[in-house]
């Protein structure tokens, strides 16, 4: 029950977050898109993973995904510092 | 603005199931 109760705060804090790199990167679109494509390949990898129930190995793991948003952001402290606390193990 | 696309609700979607992951973790 108590995981219910936090889902939505999580869910907020997601769109806060990806309107507030919108904005930060309107005048960049490629940055934006950049970000969305490490994203997807995370999800895409760890996907991979829980279908094969442990025997793959990402190939993206999450220090690897915040090094390369960390690249991305180069400059907007705030923004990877945020990023740092949606990441699993980060 | 909350003008969202597609590709930010996925965003959105992949960005909460990380926090969601992160808390269960911890």
């Amino acid at each position: 029950p108590q995981l219910h109760n936090t889902q939505p705060v999580e869910f907020n804090h997601a769109i806060n977050y990806v309107n507030k790199i919108k904005n930060r990167f309107q005048n960049q679109p490629e940055i934006y898109k950049s970000f969305l494509e490490i994203l997807h390949t995370y999800q895409k990898e760890q996907r991979n993973m829980k279908e094969s129930q442990g025997n793959y190995t990402p190939k993206l793991t999450e220090q690897e995904v915040y090094a390369e948003v960390a690249r991305l952001f180069k400059n907007q402290e705030d923004l990877l510092a945020e990023f740092g606390q949606f990441l699993p193990d980060a | 603005s909350f003008d969202f696309t597609p590709v930010d609700s996925a965003a959105v979607f992949v960005l909460s199931s990380m926090a969601r992951q992160r808390r269960a973790s911890q």
